[in-house]
């Protein structure tokens, strides 16, 4: 029950993908 | 990394382990549907009550699977690992399966965020709960680590009042230019949170949603967790991630769709919080102890400590001579005894007292080194170090023995004495016998007759008698 392959579809995200964060 | 420059270690809340109450380890779930601007939300608000021995982070899929950047749903991680509560945990590169940020999952550092900066949210081995910035200094240390630790995205209360404003100065990412964090903590969503109320219990939340369409934004959540007495809290992953499992059972309205858009289904992710049974810490009582209800109970007579991995040997500790191990006290060479506290007796020496001194004449020795202390014969015998029974043994070897000789030679000069005299004496006596003299000797019992011939004849004795 609810364990088939979600679509990774409710993106919530708090960064731009493209961007890299630099490490300090 | 809009964080201003600071100097020092990052700004971050310790709350003090609670206080240990037997039986209070379990988990008290609740659900509810309150509304948040108009709209009727979902959710559960899960209490600890002894965080250190029944929260943990897991690695997606059990251990190893940050670096095998696996991704599983929670139900299939909570249930390996016992789980009567768990929920999605941190953030993750959803391309690449990259658990992101810090990582340290039963006391094993799994990851490290390389000194990113963004809300952490941890246990240190004595039970303190962390909530805040750190760096990477304090994330490393050793003197009391982290057992538990794992990174979210926004502080969402910091000691009791809402830090929205303030994570979004330190953890931004030119918010002005893009809006895409400004976006992340303002839409409502589906939404996790890790925190810790005034109580030190442990605090899981977590609301159903979709992202722009149902569910809570950031500030609605920490106002929820305020009137909850939530004391520090930081924001964890959301929108598909966010998966609510009670005794291995799904028990949340995942947002992310199935294969067949119809349903719904729970999302393959990274980290999972997780509340089990309590268990001890480290679980294995180091190797020196049984785990009961959370608690090492200790093997054998000397560990003790919470974790059984400190040696104790009594309040004289071995005497300052000695080693405590898990067989009792091992004695510095020199030193016997339970506690150490007894030199070893003369005569012996080295550790355990076991070797016999080797010195000329019974001189005692060095009971450390084996060294002889004196080899004059003079010194050792007569020396007041020398035992009892050492000065006894050679009092009676030199003046016994010279007594014994004595008495014997005299007694020897007696007998040849006595012997001498006695042969002299039967010599004479058989001499006297071989010369054919007689000598007669009168009977006295004649009726008194004798009286009166002696006294007729005293001249000559021979005369009365005739053969």
């Amino acid at each position: 029950l609810g364990s088939g392959a979600s679509r990774d579809d409710d993106l919530l995200l708090p960064y731009p993908r493209a961007r890299t964060r630099q490490a300090r | 990394d809009c964080a201003r420059v600071r100097a020092g270690s990052r700004e971050h809340e310790s709350w003090a382990p609670p206080l240990a109450t037997p039986g209070a380890g379990r988990a008290a779930v609740r659900t509810f549907v309150s509304h948040f601007g108009g709209r009727a939300v979902a959710g559960h608000l899960t209490r600890v009550a002894d965080p250190l021995r029944t929260f943990s982070v897991l690695e997606p899929g059990g251990p190893g699977g940050c670096a095998q950047r696996r991704r599983a749903t929670v139900e299939n991680t909570a249930r390996a690992a016992g789980c009567l509560v768990a929920q999605n945990g941190g953030f993750f590169r959803m391309s690449t399966g990259d658990c992101l940020g810090n990582v340290v999952s039963d006391a094993r550092r799994v990851s490290d965020a390389g000194g990113l900066q963004n809300a952490q949210f941890g246990i240190r081995r004595d039970g303190t709960l962390v909530t805040g910035y750190l760096s990477e200094e304090e994330v490393l240390d050793s003197e009391n680590p982290f057992v538990q630790l794992l990174s979210g995205v926004v502080w969402l209360i910091r000691n009791g009042s809402v830090y929205i404003n303030e994570s979004q100065a330190t953890e931004c990412d030119e918010t002005q230019e893009t809006g895409s964090f400004s976006k992340f903590v303002n839409v409502m969503s589906a939404r996790t949170a890790v925190g810790h109320d005034r109580k030190g219990q442990l605090v899981l939340f977590h609301a159903d949603g979709q992202t722009e369409q149902r569910g809570i934004n950031l500030w609605e959540m920490a106002e929820f967790l305020l009137q909850q007495d939530v004391v520090n809290a930081i924001n964890l992953d959301g929108g598909g991630s966010a998966t609510f499992v009670l005794n291995g059972t799904l028990a949340s309205y995942p947002s992310d769709h199935c294969q067949d858009s119809m349903w719904r289904c729970p999302r393959h992710v990274s980290t999972v919080v997780c509340v089990h049974e309590p268990r001890c810490q480290p679980p294995d009582c180091s190797g020196h102890g049984t785990c009961v209800e959370g608690r090492c109970e200790c093997s054998g007579s000397f560990w003790r400590g919470a974790a059984c991995n400190e040696l104790d040997c009594g309040s004289s500790n071995c005497s300052r001579h000695g080693l405590c191990t898990e067989t009792g006290c091992r004695c510095d060479s020199g030193w016997t005894g339970s506690n150490c506290s007894e030199e070893c007796p003369l005569g012996w020496y080295g550790p355990g007292c076991q070797r016999p001194c080797r010195c000329e004449h019974q001189c005692p020795c060095d009971p450390q080194t084996g060294d002889c202390i004196s080899s004059q014969v003079k010194q050792c015998l007569w020396a007041p170090e020398v035992t009892p029974r050492a000065a006894e043994l050679s009092f009676f070897t030199r003046t016994t023995w010279l007594a014994l000789t004595l008495a014997l030679v005299f007694l020897l000069l007696i007998s040849i004495s006595a012997n001498v005299s006695l042969l002299l004496g039967s010599r004479g006596e058989r001499n006297r016998h071989l010369d054919g003299d007689y000598v007669y000797h009168p009977l006295q019992e004649m009726n008194g007759d004798l009286l009166a011939i002696e006294k007729e004849q005293p001249g000559d004795v021979r005369e009365p008698f005739k053969d």
